[in-house]
């Protein structure tokens, strides 16, 4: 593991004083290599490499643990940093209906994600309702009504031919007549280039007004998610992100790349298929996991 | 990396980063850039063409030939091709845009719905057999696959399909019940005939990181992998972890989706794709 190697990187650490910029520099290679295993991208990668290097320079070579895990804890640390600040769950209105839209890219897990985040705010009390936006996948919608109907939460429809936008505007109006709280809006998975379809969600985000904007990402997204991440957030602004697939055994660098791009909390992971597969965001698990 | 530049280090670390954009992974980079290094000490780099045309010479090396066709002529009926891989990479959607291709080239094909899980599942599928012209076999939900996956050989046989494609329900590699779930539906094909499944592939979405290699190393020792097809490339992701997956595993690439709709499937075209990656 990554102390192990770094503890080897850094052995004539041991009678030195301070961690120096030559000292080091192995040690900042073999986190780099760690990070970029994991999937981090390569630019953000560099500059957490940059900031740990001047933060770790001029420090003293700590008495009572390896140096290997002296400087698997200054990284540890910095990672947790970059990951942690930010809310933890949706921002609630004052004013019902909370509403919520959720976007990304093909697959990444939004349709179920609406559904736990269904089950989740159903299992609070509240009364939710899942809105089938998309309308370009194959039985999308059917899909939906099926996973709301698992865990007893309303799923709106729209009529059949309604562009995405008209049935998020339809399902607010129902929202509203029969007091639901909050609304979660399911779109369909899209491509950041592709301009089409960016217009159709900036239409759907126009008519739902969201208090809250989730990207949902794969958890084994490589290099690309910084593109996409920072291409959504330029287009609809985000306010949090969601990683799934984290029951997989994917590093999740992504979790880096996502926040240093965009600069926006995550708010949940996704353990599973099951609806109850839904926990909230830890900074220090995902940073071990990252590390390796 | 535009034409005219001289050979420095401020190219060579930008060629670092693009290999490592491109999902390569730490190793294939490596071994690509001490090539690169290699050519670089024996003088033989004087333009960004040289570096470019090492750089093609190095990644076609590695990617290896252009795979055989998936149906190929003369192939016994029914040929039989399995799609297995994790969670929303492509599989169904795959399934349509094949079942399409060779049903345009009068080839009757059969669609197993294979993925009795997932809500909504058969139904989808059921709408891009409708749209491919092939015929499907289904059975409720929650229904054993292998099950539905003997039925579905069963019709093919008395049917005399020319193909039968296997949907299968997206599953992570590291859950060991899910991958003998797989693993089953193998079994059963290969108790019917030892030469099934012909074909098993394994479907990468084109934004996967290095965890591409764990799945297939995964999906590779529980199947027995003959291809990958590598999805969602009409993005902005470059798919570069195919690279170490022939490189460790000898799986080869065999399809590219390039898209949503029914004809958006290519085949592998390894130029191609190692001049996206080089931009
Ligand atoms: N193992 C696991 N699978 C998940 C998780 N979240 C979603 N899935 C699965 O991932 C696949 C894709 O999920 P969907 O909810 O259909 O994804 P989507 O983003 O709505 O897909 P599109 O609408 O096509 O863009 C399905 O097989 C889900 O069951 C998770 O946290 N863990
Ligand atoms: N842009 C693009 N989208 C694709 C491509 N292939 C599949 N998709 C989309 O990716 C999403 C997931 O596709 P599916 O075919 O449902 O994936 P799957 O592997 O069967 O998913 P599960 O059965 O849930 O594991 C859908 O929205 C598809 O339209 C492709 O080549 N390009
Ligand atoms: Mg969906
Ligand atoms: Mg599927």
């Amino acid at each position: 593991n990554l102390t192990a190697r770094l503890d080897e990187t850094l052995r004539r650490l041991r009678g030195q004083g301070k961690l120096s910029e030559a000292n080091i520099a192995e040690a900042l290679r073999e986190v780099r290599r760690a990070l970029l295993e994991a999937d981090v991208n390569f630019k953000v990668a560099k500059e957490f490499i940059a900031e740990v290097r001047e933060e770790a320079i001029g420090l003293a070579v700590a008495k009572t643990v390896s140096p290997g895990q002296q400087f698997v804890k200054i990284v540890h640390d910095h990672l947790v940093q970059l990951l942690g600040t930010g809310s933890r769950d949706i921002a609630f209105a004052t004013k019902p209906p909370t509403r919520v839209l959720v976007v990304g890219l093909q697959g990444s897990g939004k349709t179920t994600l609406v559904a736990k985040l269904g089950l989740r705010y159903r299992q609070q009390g509240r009364r939710p309702l899942l809105v089938a936006c998309d309308i370009h996948r194959p039985a999308a919608i059917d899909q939906l009504e099926v996973l709301g109907k698992s865990v007893g939460v309303e799923v709106f429809r729209g009529e059949s031919g309604a562009a995405a936008e008209e049935i998020a505007r339809d399902a607010l109006d129902r929202a509203r007549g029969d007091g639901f709280d909050p609304v979660i809006v399911d779109t369909a998975g899209r491509l950041h280039i592709d301009a089409g379809m960016m217009q159709e969600v900036a239409e759907v985000k126009k008519a739902v007004k969201p208090h809250e904007v989730l990207f949902v990402a794969d958890a084994m997204t490589g290099q690309d998610a910084v593109q996409s991440a920072k291409a959504f957030d330029e287009a609809l602004g985000l306010d949090g992100v969601v990683l799934t697939k984290m029951d997989g055994d994917a590093r999740g660098g992504a979790a880096i790349s996502i926040r240093a791009v965009t600069g926006k909390p995550i708010k949940f992971i996704g353990v599973g298929e099951k609806l109850n597969a839904l926990e909230s965001f830890h900074p220090d698990r995902v940073a071990s996991r990252i590390l390796g | 990396l535009g034409a005219g530049r001289r050979v420095d280090d401020a190219l060579l670390d930008e060629v670092e980063e693009v290999l490592y954009e491109a999902d390569l992974g730490v190793e294939a980079c490596e071994q690509v850039l001490d090539a690169l290094r290699e050519q670089a000490r024996a003088q033989r780099l004087r333009a960004v063409e040289d570096v470019v045309a090492v750089l093609r010479e190095e990644l076609l090396r590695l990617l290896g030939e252009p795979p055989p066709p998936l149906l190929p002529a003369g192939a016994t009926r029914p040929r039989v091709i399995v799609l297995v891989g994790v969670n929303g990479a492509g599989k169904t959607t795959t399934i349509g845009k094949l079942a399409a291709r060779y049903g345009a080239e009068g080839k009757r094909v059969i669609v197993a719905a294979a993925d009795t899980f997932r809500a909504a599942a058969i139904d989808q599928l059921a709408v891009w057999a409708e749209r491919s012209g092939a015929e499907i076999v289904r059975q409720d939900p929650g229904t054993d696959p292998a099950a539905v996956v003997f039925d579905a050989l069963t019709a093919a046989r008395a049917r005399g399909a020319d193909l039968l494609l296997v949907d299968t329900a997206g599953r992570l590699h590291n859950k060991a019940n899910l991958m003998a779930e797989v693993q089953k539906i193998r079994r059963v094909l290969q108790r019917a005939d030892p030469t099934m499944p012909h074909e098993t592939l394994l479907v990468i979405d084109g934004v996967t990181g290095q965890n591409g290699l764990l799945q297939a190393r995964g999906f590779h020792a529980a199947m027995g992998l003959t291809g990958v097809v590598l999805t969602k490339l009409d993005g902005t992701a470059k798919g570069g972890v195919v690279v170490a997956v022939k490189t460790e595993l000898g799986v080869p690439v065999r399809l590219v989706g390039v898209g949503e709709a029914l004809d958006d499937l290519q085949d592998f075209v390894p130029r191609a794709f190692v001049d996206e990656i080089l931009g």
